[in-house]
């Protein structure tokens, strides 16, 4: 069964979700190009 | 932390300085001509007059680049028409990139070129601060906490201090430690919140190249075996329990694409940690662990296990031994380990076997009565005494070398005497070692079928069923040891697998049988 | 037969649980890994373009770093200094790129944008980019449909290719709507 320190870790866990890591946090800056997502078509090519 | 007064001043100064230094056009190629008039503003402020000063000084850098993420994540949480997400982490990055600058060119530069203990040393201890920071921020702030300050300084110091430079390459072993060391101190289980981050920081491409790729001697594969254990043991009570909230089935699928990273790229690295992995898996993750248990060396070339009258133990491979990397004996109590081999080799003492089920329950609990860490290794460590037993009589472990032997009578006490909590564990033990052809493959493929021809109780053969039908009835990968285990088992008219209530007890069953015998077939 | 969870039957009743309980499915039945956006069957390697492990997006040839002279690397300071990024100047060679190499981002959609004031068209079923060849009407033309000989853009092989098409004029995309452009221009150092 889940201990206390598992409540705990999910309930961190759960507050960390809703700021995940953004693609652009593991790259460098880029001045020229940065990204910018939008939701573009589901159509569209996606990769 | 008593910092000296005037510190916390000097240090914002210092760290604006930089970051228009880093930015400017004039600081030269990668900040180094920048950086000589700014060490000159160091010493002049005497931060680097002592040890002491400069741990406050990094603590402080890495406190006001914190603070200021926090309060620009704060804007635009308040007006995000403004600063969209893009933007807010574009000024983030502007002065934590500039930190990690700083840090990289003091690394590479501290000590004369030659010296690597002064710039690992300097690496660690700033490693160190960060975690420190971090560790005290995530406890402070629990829920409000925000791993991207923390996210971006780790990965974009591990990007710069593996640039291909020749004063980095000549410590990148010890780079590569000194952040698998930070990585394993600020493991999920230690501080949760940080989790999304840490598994994107050991994701990495270049971190994941590093470690299992560029680094001889395969040098990084016992490091990087150690945080995928942490992040398994982090996911485990809450995959046994059944309890996937949508934040941990996201970490759940996050850890199914990168193990399924690693089966692709490098499958030999799960080949040799399989134990450790499956050790620390939940037994009701079935595919996760048959995830693990598919991989085989990429110069491998497997035969198709629905093959008729595919002759295993006429593969070349098949007398092999696996490499298994994890010491999965040490787990054995020092007095259990003298008996057991007392027993194997001698049968005596007798007891042994009367005793077993006792060494290995730990409590009354079901659900939590056995050591199953101390199962898995009793059956592997068994199993490959038995295989360097039968080779050294001469043979090759078959359906009749494998019996009457002080092995099997341990197997077969064991299926016999444990409730069926404890002998689902065992056969579990057994059934993990089901993999791509070889010894260990074909030897426990053997036992499980010998196991099933010779119980004296259609429950044992039920539970071997159970144990290699909940690992066939998921979706792939499934390992090749499992089916051409599962294939003997119903096409060899020897095991009348047909005849046993528990394959019709119920129309699903029947179907379910049907289906996996068809597929098989 | 065994009436616990560690028998056939307890196996079945985990089973039936799953399929009201999709959280159990996770673990009962297991996901399917082919959709995880992970192309196992790739001859190459994978960790290359493994942009996360939340994301089935691989890396865009644009997001892997790789160690070039700083003096590649665009300064914060001379952003300003470089021509604004304006696609109605560029060849349908460099708008074609923008599009494939920026999937989920402002620029596939501005490169759209422009696409379709060139005359070319998206198909939202064969997902190609269609125009009209130059000089060849449609043979046949109804308020519905057109068919004939146009020019699709062959991604793969990167250039335009004539074929023979049955359009249907609800397939082909209206023109696409842009976010603000502003963000397009953004630049960190200005707001630094």
């Amino acid at each position: 069964p889940l201990n206390k320190d598992n409540m705990y870790q999910q309930a961190m866990l759960e507050a960390s979700w809703r700021h995940m890591p953004h693609p652009s946090d593991s790259e460098r800056l880029r001045h020229y190009l940065p990204r910018n997502p939008c939701p573009t078509p589901a159509y569209y090519h996606q990769t | 932390y008593d910092d000296p007064p005037g510190l916390n001043e000097k240090t914002e100064y210092l760290l604006r300085e930089w970051v228009n230094i880093y930015h400017s056009p004039t600081s030269g190629r990668d900040s180094t001509r920048g950086f000589s008039t700014f060490v000159q503003q160091m010493h002049q402020q005497g931060i680097l007059r002592t040890d002491d000063l400069i741990t406050r000084f990094f603590r402080l850098c890495t406190e006001l680049c914190v603070d200021l993420t926090y309060r620009l994540l704060q804007e635009s949480n308040i007006s995000p028409s403004l600063l969209n997400p893009t933007l807010v982490r574009a000024k983030c990055f502007h002065t934590l990139d500039a930190f990690v600058r700083l840090i990289t060119l003091l690394v590479k530069h501290s000590g004369d070129a030659a010296n690597s203990v002064t710039k690992i040393n300097l690496l660690n201890k700033v490693l160190g601060i960060v975690v420190g920071v971090l560790q005290q921020d995530h406890d402070q702030r629990q829920t409000e906490f925000h791993q991207m300050p923390y996210h971006r300084i780790f990965i974009m110091l591990f990007y710069e201090l593996n640039a291909p430079e020749h004063v980095l390459e000549s410590i990148n072993f010890q780079t590569l430690t000194a952040f698998t060391n930070t990585y394993h101190i600020l493991r999920p289980t230690k501080v949760p919140g940080f989790s999304f981050a840490w598994l994107e920081l050991i994701s990495y491409r270049s971190f994941i190249s590093r470690m299992l790729l560029q680094t001889p001697q395969q040098k990084g594969w016992p490091m990087y075996a150690q945080l995928l254990i942490d992040l398994f043991k982090f996911l485990g009570p809450f995959l046994r329990n059944v309890e996937l909230t949508k934040p941990m089935q996201v970490l759940y699928r996050g850890t199914l694409r990168l193990l399924l990273v690693l089966l692709h790229d490098f499958p030999e690295f799960l080949c040799d940690y399989h134990y450790g992995f499956c050790d620390v898996i939940p037994a009701n993750c079935i595919q996760l662990r048959n995830l693990i248990l598919s991989a085989f060396p990429r110069n491998m070339r497997l035969p198709d296990p629905f093959t008729p009258n595919l002759k295993v133990d006429m593969l070349q491979e098949i007398n092999s031994a696996p490499r298994i990397l994890t010491n999965f004996v040490a787990v054995m109590p020092a007095n259990f380990r003298k008996d057991l081999d007392s027993y194997l080799k001698t049968r005596a003492p007798v007891t042994f076997l009367s005793d077993l089920r006792g060494n290995l329950q730990l409590s009354n609990e079901p659900g939590m009565k056995y050591n199953v860490a101390l199962i898995n290794s009793l059956v592997l460590y068994v199993g490959t005494q038995a295989i360097q037993y039968i080779y050294s009589k001469g043979g090759t472990p078959s359906m009749s070398t494998i019996t009457h032997s002080s092995h099997m009578d341990i197997f077969q006490n064991l299926s016999v005497d444990l409730d069926t909590e404890g002998r689902y564990l065992f056969l579990n033990a057994i059934a993990n070692q089901l993999r791509y052809p070889n010894s260990h493959t074909h030897y426990f493929s053997c036992t499980l079928l010998y196991l099933f021809a010779e119980a004296n109780q259609e429950a044992i053969q039920e539970q071997i069923t159970r144990v290699l039908l909940e690992r066939l009835i998921v979706n792939r990968p499934h390992p090749w040891g499992l089916l051409i285990t599962f294939i003997e088992l119903i096409k060899n008219p020897n095991f009348k697998f047909w005849n046993h209530e528990f394959v019709h007890c119920a129309p699903e069953i029947s179907k379910l049988f049907e289906s996996v015998a068809r597929s098989c077939m | 037969m065994l009436m616990d969870q560690y028998g056939v039957v307890g196996l079945l009743a985990f089973i039936k649980a799953a399929e009201t309980d999709p959280t159990l499915v996770h673990l009962a039945l297991g996901n399917d890994l082919t959709t995880l956006g992970l192309n196992l069957n790739s001859p190459d390697n994978l960790y290359h373009k493994f942009q996360s492990p939340f994301s089935k997006q691989p890396c865009r040839p644009q997001d892997i770093d790789f160690f070039v002279p700083s003096e590649y690397l665009t300064n914060a300071h001379i952003r300003d200094k470089l021509a604004p990024i304006k696609l109605n100047r560029y060849g349908e060679d460099l708008l074609f790129y923008v599009y494939y190499t920026n999937p989920g981002d402002v620029l596939q959609l501005a490169a759209a944008a422009e696409l379709y004031n060139r005359d070319w068209r998206y198909h939202k079923e064969e997902r190609i980019w269609i125009t009209r060849a130059p000089g060849i009407d449609p043979r046949v033309k109804s308020n519905t449909y057109e068919q004939g000989t146009y020019y699709y853009f062959d991604c793969q092989n990167w250039r335009k290719v004539a074929k023979e098409f049955h359009l249907e004029y609800d397939k082909l995309e209206e023109r696409p709507n842009l976010p603000n452009l502003m963000s397009l221009h953004f630049n960190p150092a200005q707001h630094a």
